[in-house]
């Protein structure tokens, strides 16, 4: 329990100055291999001429993720966890002084690839994304709960691959609302872009309210 | 510190019990959605006329995959982990008093999906099975080292997703030997069956080491 207190000690002066600088700061989760990295490559090159963007990859090992956000152009602070299942606050803390975001900035914060344990942190973002691709099966947001029930919008991600795979769209956002009632769901194929647009709308209403 | 050395001590237990009664004894491990259960009721179906099979389930929440298990035809005991992101040694302790094993068993303890937590968890089995879906990425194996460190044998599942899918399969296999020089791999689709064969072999040499 002290960890999480003192955790929720750096989320708040995060928090703040995110709300300071007019950021907006989102959490992605999922499971490994959901496609957070694909998706976040093609918002930061869907965005990038009209806001500035920042990513904070967190992975236990490598730097993989971290060169594939600067290829698509946007700047990315790469954290290794080591052992550790889930980013903090205090790392992201660290991450953000390396870098010195602009005011106004969409800073995404990909974290390790965990459906349990980054549930429990906050790192002082805005919201919690949860992306679920198809190819997990349709039970995960009633198997994983605690993930679903803290993250404001669920993505639905490689929808591009529904006609392969035994998966009930409509089962899954019926068991992400039981869960969370309030929850947002967006399909989409963070490959070939169907339901993008739809994603980035939700990004740019938020960056208006974080202004 | 303190934590695993209690673990390692219910484990020893675990292991003495398993060898005295030639039990064999595997931990499946995955991301969420691998493949784990869907491939446990095609290797229940396949083993249950000639061996005594039994499963111990690990979830946060639901008994879905028990009860999925024991529609397969095999006993089943499902633990519930709550906000707990791994199974340990004290609970499989319990869940195998409660399923009082026939001589010359085999049981497969299906640990919570994730691919990071459980690496550091003995739960006295004879060896940790990753599998690896080809829908995750084939960086898998560097990402999340521990896991693949830890495993005696990575399965690449779904392979009839391949021609759909960016998995380069040659090299998923080469950075699962750099960080585990020993690893064996099977790849297999557990809907279709390609490749049970040679799962259901490696399973049948190590129930005779197990007697
Ligand atoms: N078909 C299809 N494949 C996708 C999609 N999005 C991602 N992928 C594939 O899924 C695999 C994993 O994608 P990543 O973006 O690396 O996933 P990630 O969530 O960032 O993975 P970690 O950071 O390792 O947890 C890769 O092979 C991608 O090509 C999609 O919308 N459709
Ligand atoms: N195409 C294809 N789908 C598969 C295969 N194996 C499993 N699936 C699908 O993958 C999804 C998840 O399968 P599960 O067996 O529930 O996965 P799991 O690893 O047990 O999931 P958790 O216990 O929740 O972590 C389901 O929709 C399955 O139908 C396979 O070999 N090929
Ligand atoms: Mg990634
Ligand atoms: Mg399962």
């Amino acid at each position: 329990q002290d960890i999480l207190s003192k955790n929720n000690q750096y989320a708040d002066a995060n928090r703040r100055y995110f709300s300071e600088h007019g950021i907006l700061s989102l959490n992605l989760v999922s499971s490994p291999g959901s496609g957070k990295t694909t998706l976040l490559t093609a918002t930061v090159l869907a965005l990038l001429d009209q806001t500035p963007v920042a990513v904070i990859e967190g992975d236990q090992q490598t730097a993989l993720d971290a060169d594939r956000i600067r290829k698509s152009g946007a700047r990315a602070v790469q954290i290794n966890t080591g052992k550790g299942c889930h980013l903090d606050a205090h790392m992201v803390g660290h991450a953000v002084q390396d870098l010195k975001l602009q005011h106004g900035s969409a800073l995404f914060i990909e974290n390790v690839g965990n459906l349990v344990c980054p549930a429990a942190f906050d790192l002082g973002e805005a919201a919690k994304v949860v992306i679920l691709s198809v190819t997990e099966g349709a039970d995960k947001p009633l198997k994983y709960p605690d993930m679903f029930h803290a993250a404001s919008l669920m993505i639905l991600n490689k929808i591009d691959l529904l006609p392969y795979v035994d998966f009930d769209v409509a089962a899954c956002c019926d068991y992400a609302r039981r869960i969370n009632p309030g929850i947002r769901i967006i399909q989409l194929s963070a490959t070939t872009g169907e339901g993008m647009e739809t994603w980035l709308g939700w990004i740019r209403a938020h960056l208006e309210i974080a202004k």
